[in-house]
């Protein structure tokens, strides 16, 4: 879209083709520059540069004008329950978080809610060590409900401040595995009222439309409060959100933007549309 | 779906006979709603399309097909050769061990499927051998260790203070010493981008030279999969892929993308997280759950 001195129909082409390309989706895309294109006409706007600017401000709206910060209750612990699809970058976050939280002084209890796939409990404690946090977990192959009901009875005990829960990924379109989520959402809000204060859906940056579906089962399921998507030091811009944003109404609350403990960063909405047309 | 839809659009145009220019140039539009939706690639998308239109226009509509049968008729087998025959065979070689590596983004499913395939091979009389070569992601030896104790298939590990290109060239040893004729090697996730660790592969291609270099994709990957094919294939070079979570309800586009830009075959399907849940890609029926 550069190298256009004025406003002719490829240059509206061409933005289309950007977000398309950004994973924004052929509808979205198709409506986003259509209301552009009129509103442009409406406004007299003569240059691609303001058409631009102004497709960059719609989508900012989408997003929501500023940085939306985490639920934290007026009484502790605050209950973050983290939860999406497979390899999509939970346990990881989850260490990011911690991370970041305990250097706001926060007191943080992890809980190792994946008791299914190989390694999961050890993983997470590898990174609760990292962080200095404590994390609880039982046995592999136990009930995750079980789990995430000791984790809660242990933060109210030690006074914690954070816990936050990791869960299993498992594929939106599997129901046994989206009622076992459930469950665990329900002994968590039983057994803390008010709790989880954050349902955290993770989403990957390189996931295609797949991820409307994704948001939508785990909302309908556990409810969704936030969303964190990761992975964007890669090349995927993770224009999906845009339009979860816009039919869901879910904020975007953290970036993923690499390995390391450090790589978490607080959404901003602007930042985000600049990277989509960089 | 995109033959209601196609129905729709023919149901205004001319009936039966041959498909005019016009007939087919609203047809298309609705099949390239209908691959972005799916995912695949825009300029995948772009010269699909134009092949389809050429193969299209003046073709005469068979007798027991409607307009937009044969249209879909058309797409289908057009996407159905793009996408290949039936490939799931890996090259062994004659003087083994034979070493397969497995290499891809972060969370694509490359550990699973290291077990999945050592289950696979185990089961056509091989004695196949994994290597844990990631020796970055917490817990990803024990991971892997994990997966070989259930699968009762020896693991090599070196820890993960000695380099990758070291513990690989170790294995290939191992494996002759006791009798593995396949070596199937772990690697971390990587992004395309990261020099450092493309370069890691590129060394242990250069040192123990693998007989196949397999990259493991997210069958829910958008548009950003070209990227990442094209890289590794240029860089690192590879001979097939594997298409992890197909028992997701993706449509899964990035099958589409993949072959177009790389010509490799997609040799293997991920279709759920049991080590029994790798079967051959099929590209017909991709080609279906694609077209939605
Ligand atoms: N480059 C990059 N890699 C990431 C990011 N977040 C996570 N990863 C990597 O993605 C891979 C998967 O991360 P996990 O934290 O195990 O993902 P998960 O969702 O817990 O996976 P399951 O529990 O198996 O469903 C790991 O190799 C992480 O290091 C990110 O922001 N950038
Ligand atoms: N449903 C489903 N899950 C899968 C499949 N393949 C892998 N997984 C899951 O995807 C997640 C990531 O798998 P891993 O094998 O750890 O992925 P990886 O590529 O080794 O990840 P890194 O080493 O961090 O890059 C795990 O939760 C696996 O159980 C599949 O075909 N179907
Ligand atoms: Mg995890
Ligand atoms: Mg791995």
């Amino acid at each position: 879209v550069t190298g256009y001195k004025k406003l002719e129909p490829e240059f509206y082409d061409d933005l289309e083709a950007v977000l398309i390309q950004a994973d924004v989706g052929v509808h979205t895309a198709m409506d986003l520059v259509e209301k552009i294109r009129c509103k442009a006409e409406k406004d007299k706007l003569e240059t691609p540069d303001k058409v631009k600017e102004l497709l960059k401000e719609e989508i900012a709206k989408i997003l929501g004008e500023d940085t939306v910060p985490l639920n934290i209750p007026s009484e502790s612990p605050a209950v973050y329950l983290v939860v999406g699809v497979n390899g999509v970058g939970k346990t990881t976050t989850i260490g990011k978080l911690a991370y970041k939280l305990k250097l706001e002084g926060k007191k943080i209890l992890l809980v190792a809610g994946d008791t299914f796939r190989a390694a999961a409990i050890d993983q997470l404690e590898i990174w609760a060590n990292r962080v200095g946090v404590e994390m609880l977990k039982h046995q592999e192959g136990s009930d995750p409900a079980a789990v995430a009901y000791d984790g809660i009875q242990a933060a109210k005990a030690r006074c914690t401040d954070v816990v936050i829960i990791d869960t299993a990924g498992r594929l939106h379109n599997k129901s046994n595995l989206m009622e076992e989520i459930k469950k665990v959402r329900r002994v968590i809000e039983r057994e803390l009222p008010g709790a989880p204060h954050e349902v955290l859906l993770v989403l990957d940056a390189t996931t295609g439309q797949n991820a409307i579906a994704q948001a939508n089962l785990f909302k309908e399921a556990t409810g969704v409060t936030s969303i964190a998507i990761t992975k964007l030091d890669g090349t995927a811009k993770g224009g999906v959100i845009i339009g979860i944003c816009s039919q869901l109404d879910i904020p975007v609350k953290f970036i993923g933007i690499g390995e390391k403990i450090d790589d978490l960063k607080e959404f901003e909405p602007h930042d985000f549309v600049e990277a989509l047309f960089a | 779906s995109l033959a209601d839809k196609l129905q729709e659009t023919f149901k205004k145009l001319r009936g039966k006979g041959k498909l005019s220019e016009n007939d087919v140039n609203e047809a298309m539009r609705e099949v390239r709603v209908a691959l972005l939706e799916a995912d695949v690639n825009f300029k995948v998308v772009k010269d699909f399309i134009s092949r389809v239109k050429e193969r299209a226009v003046g073709v005469e509509v068979m007798e027991s097909l409607t307009p937009a049968q044969q249209v879909i008729k058309i797409v289908n087998e057009e996407l159905t050769n793009l996408m290949g025959g039936v490939q799931s065979k890996i090259n062994f070689s004659s003087r083994p061990p034979t070493i397969i590596m497995l290499v891809g983004l972060q969370g694509a499913g490359k550990t699973t499927t290291c077990g999945k395939l050592a289950n696979l091979l185990r089961k056509q009389g091989k004695r196949p051998l994994l290597v844990a070569g990631d020796i970055y992601r917490p817990a990803a030896i024990k991971q892997l260790q994990v997966l070989g104790q259930q699968l009762n298939i020896p693991v090599f590990s070196m820890g993960n203070q000695k380099s990758p290109v070291d513990i690989v060239q170790a294995s290939v040893e191992h494996a002759k010493n006791f009798g593995n004729d396949t070596i199937i090697v772990d690697t971390a996730g990587r992004l395309h981008i990261n020099e450092e660790l493309m370069g890691e592969l590129i060394s242990i291609k250069d040192r123990v030279k693998p007989h196949e270099i397999l990259l493991v994709v997210d069958a829910m990957t958008g548009q950003d999969v070209v990227n990442v094919a094209e890289s590794f294939h240029s860089k690192l070079g590879i001979d097939g892929l594997v298409l992890t979570k197909l028992d997701g309800d993706t449509r899964g586009g990035a099958a589409l993308s993949v072959k177009a830009v790389t010509g490799c075959p997609i040799k293997f399907a991920g279709m759920g997280e049991k080590l029994d849940a790798l079967e051959p890609f099929y590209p017909e029926r991709m080609a279906s759950r694609i077209l939605g």
